[in-house]
């Protein structure tokens, strides 16, 4: 059985038996495209199993990767207002060089809806890390690619990171990671302040970052056969 | 002349047959997030003559299945799936990422001779 068992991992793409040390959170997006081609599959209905209607995207597996990164505690935040700064790393190398990048979508969920204080709005930057870490070193944020408001610090925010994904996966040296600062705007006056340290030590418990990435196997799908006009 | 059509009982014929794989049997329930396991099928059966003038079979097994009742020697056609469909997994694999993957012709869903 071992033999037939790795012949049948690798014809899953799989070069070993996975021994997942702890469980990840099926996101809601994987678990409904899965019900969705069941019932397609117990209804006989056709399918096309190289788009992912649901993204609009051409692929025939999709991954989540969970955030590898960690928190960062530098003694000069950048701004008085700053919340907090944490260091985003997604191991791309899982991807098989046969596969071709659709999607990568970065999902920032803030923490659960919260409705006792709608406050305070946040300011949210995403970098790139370009330089490699010396030592402990606080990695430099390099060039910044996404600056937004958030009203405020609840619910999950979508980044389209492709070209960035690209690039790492063509050149995974570059791939050092994502510099995530999340500040607080508006004055501090001592009210806000309490808000401050409150609404940030529930950020800190409540990120959670992942990527979801979505390949096109050629191998497996043709390209999609377009009418010819 | 009419080839007499060997007496094969209906259920020694080519036809689909229930194989269910239970991932648990495996030992993977541990790392497949779903299914539990999935209809995966086989066919298995003889192909006379006259079944291959009726099953939905291929011209080829046709006239395979003519030249065994003429020269046995000729191999008879054989059971094989003549309609499959995919499955879908979720499974976590060993960088804690979540996949999901689509896998073509997972499932038989029809026999037949060819």
């Amino acid at each position: 059985l071992q033999f037939q068992e790795y012949v049948f991992l690798q014809f899953l793409g799989l070069d070993k038996v996975p021994s997942p040390q702890k469980f990840q959170p099926v996101p809601y997006i994987l678990k409904k495209i899965f019900q969705d081609r069941e019932a397609a599959a117990i209804t006989g209905g056709s399918q096309d199993l190289c788009s992912v209607k649901d993204l609009g995207v051409r692929g025939n597996v999709l991954r989540l990767l969970p955030d590898q990164g960690f928190y960062l505690y530098s003694k000069n935040l950048s701004q008085a207002s700053s919340c907090l700064q944490k260091l985003l790393y997604f191991n791309l190398p899982a991807i098989k060089d046969k596969e071709q990048l659709t999607m990568a979508q970065l999902g920032l969920d803030l923490g659960p809806n919260t409705y006792y204080n709608l406050g305070p709005e946040l300011e949210l930057a995403l970098f790139l890390v370009q330089e490699p870490r010396v030592g402990h070193s606080i990695p430099k944020p390099g060039k910044l690619f996404v600056l937004k408001s958030v009203p405020w610090p609840q619910g999950v925010l979508h980044f389209n990171l492709l070209d960035v994904a690209k690039d790492w996966n063509n050149n995974p040296q570059k791939n050092l990671g994502l510099f995530l600062e999340i500040l607080v705007k508006g004055d501090r006056d001592s009210g806000v302040n309490f808000q401050l340290e409150d609404t940030c030590a529930r950020l800190r418990h409540s990120l959670h970052a992942s990527l979801l990435v979505v390949t096109l196997n050629s191998e497996q799908c043709h390209p999609s056969s377009r009418k010819r006009r | 002349s009419a080839i007499p059509a060997n007496k094969a009982s209906c259920k020694n014929l080519c036809h689909r047959h229930q194989l269910f794989i239970n991932f648990r049997d495996l030992g993977w329930q541990k790392w497949i997030i779903a299914p539990k396991g999935f209809m995966a099928n086989y066919c298995h059966g003889e192909c006379p003559f006259s079944l291959t003038t009726s099953l939905n079979s291929s011209n080829y097994a046709f006239m395979q299945a003519l030249m065994h009742a003429v020269d046995p020697e000729t191999p008879q056609a054989v059971c094989i799936p003549t309609k499959l469909s995919p499955i879908s997994m979720l499974y976590q694999d060993n960088d804690d990422n979540v996949i999901l993957r689509h896998y073509e012709d997972m499932v038989v869903d029809e026999c037949g001779c060819g």
